[in-house]
């Protein structure tokens, strides 16, 4: 919270567009302040009227540099934006810096992601420490059209101006933490030495010399990709990473997205009838990369370019008791299978499950 | 990824760390350098307060993670006092 607990004495809060960026339609504009009020109406009982001819509660503005309010902005990158705190005059103002990129997607600085931070504040909020909370200081992008109000920020906002009217109470994504041990995964792959272990927006990257994981955004390596990927593996051979969400996959390249991308997951072979891949891995040795969908495997041989016969087989007849597969990796000879917060160790040399682990066991916990 | 970073110039890295511990963690500017010698440098403090906020090893110094986060761009109100 802010200092001091500013709030609004009042629900139903007016806002006024003084100014349009040129580098945006203004129906983009428009449309980008919208959505990033709705994203605090949505789980408050606070409403935004939009007003044009009058002083409105938060007024927002495109300025530059020394802007009269004894915080100038400093050109293009590092400041972009700042509000005030609710109160009178100024009080719950958002000042924009005119020098960025403003842009409605993922090229320059997105305006919504912008915004809405800045409307956190306008409305008594301060920064988090969380890193995937909203309320964080620096500026990382997510696509407009996935976001959702993480779960700090919608505890913050609730705490000043109560739950939301609405019958079912909203719920935000929560930052996932490498020693939790109700912690599981979306997708596992090595890269380069490096393990990638992604759970929605983000990666947790484990250097092998480096005792503490890395969480980033997803977004902030590459963002093209889609949050909450499916399944990964590494062609060690080739130098690539192969990423899937739904029915499409994506190729790292070294660490670049490859161009051409994303592709059908149909051009693998998979038949039409297969909606997702749920995990993979790649076999060095053989060069045959096993894919786990449901209770069943697809094996690929990356050398012929296309499934072989005989697939799908069941899970259980050649893997043993793992059941459905969140995610899968090979490493040291070992592939490592994870279902919820469990991870069995399987050696493929005597076809059995050698150890049972915690699915965070990677990380020095 | 992080490639090797450059050599960086010292005196710019620390201008760079006293403008952000300004801007957003209260440091006071220092406006008589004579005052300084008797009195404690609050710089190291300041950048324990930051690097504690976002995470980072607490150093008190501006090691590479702390001055990758400076150079992020980010919102301009400080992260822990009354913006007014």
């Amino acid at each position: 919270f802010t200092e001091g607990n500013p709030k609004w004495k009042r629900n139903n809060l007016t806002y006024r567009i003084l100014n349009y960026t040129p580098l945006m339609g203004q129906a983009d504009v428009d449309e980008a302040i919208q959505k990033a009020l709705s994203v605090w109406s949505n789980v408050t009982p606070l409403t935004f009227e939009k007003i044009e001819d009058k002083e409105a509660d938060i007024m927002i503005s495109f300025v530059v540099r020394d802007h009269k309010d004894n915080s100038p902005f400093d050109g293009p990158n590092g400041l972009l934006a700042h509000a005030f705190q609710p109160g009178e005059a100024i009080g719950g103002d958002v000042h924009l810096d005119n020098e960025e990129y403003w842009t409605k997607d993922g090229r320059g600085y997105n305006l919504f992601i912008v915004i809405a931070h800045e409307l956190g504040h306008s409305l008594g909020l301060s920064h988090s420490t969380d890193p995937g909370a909203l309320m964080y200081p620096t500026y990382a992008y997510t696509d407009p059209k996935e976001f959702h109000l993480p779960q700090d920020d919608i505890d913050g906002i609730q705490a000043i101006y109560g739950q939301s009217n609405a019958p079912v109470q909203p719920t935000g994504p929560t930052t996932p933490q490498a020693c939790d041990p109700n912690l599981t995964f979306d997708a596992i792959t090595t890269l380069r030495g490096e393990m990638m272990f992604f759970k929605g927006r983000y990666i947790l990257r484990k250097h092998p010399q480096r005792t503490e994981a890395e969480l980033n955004f997803i977004s902030l390596f590459w963002p093209k990709l889609p949050s909450a990927i499916q399944a990964a593996y590494e062609n060690i051979e080739k130098d690539e990473v192969l990423l899937f969400k739904e029915d499409k996959y994506w190729v790292l390249r070294g660490y670049d997205i490859a161009p051409g991308y994303p592709r059908s997951i149909y051009r693998l072979g998979f038949p039409k009838t297969i909606k997702r891949v749920n995990a993979a891995y790649s076999d060095e040795t053989t060069g045959k990369t096993y894919f786990f969908i449901a209770d069943r495997y697809w094996r690929y041989d990356e050398n012929k370019r296309s499934m072989d016969h005989g697939y799908p087989r069941k899970i259980v007849s050649d893997f043993g008791k793992i059941g459905r597969v969140d995610a899968a990796f090979q490493k040291d000879g070992y592939v490592y299978f994870f279902h919820g917060t469990t991870q069995f160790q399987f050696d493929p040399r005597v076809k059995r499950i050698v150890r049972k682990m915690k699915s965070n066991s990677w990380f020095d916990c | 990824f992080p490639v090797a970073p450059e050599a960086e110039d010292e005196g710019k890295t620390i201008a760079l760390v006293e403008t952000y511990l300004q801007n957003f963690y209260n440091l006071q500017k220092d406006d008589q350098p004579h005052v300084r010698l008797k009195s404690v440098n609050p710089l190291p403090e300041k950048l324990k307060e930051m690097q504690a906020f976002f995470g980072l090893k607490v150093t008190g110094k501006p090691d590479l993670d702390t001055l990758e986060i400076m150079k992020k761009p980010r919102c301009g109100v400080p992260d822990i006092r009354r913006y007014v």
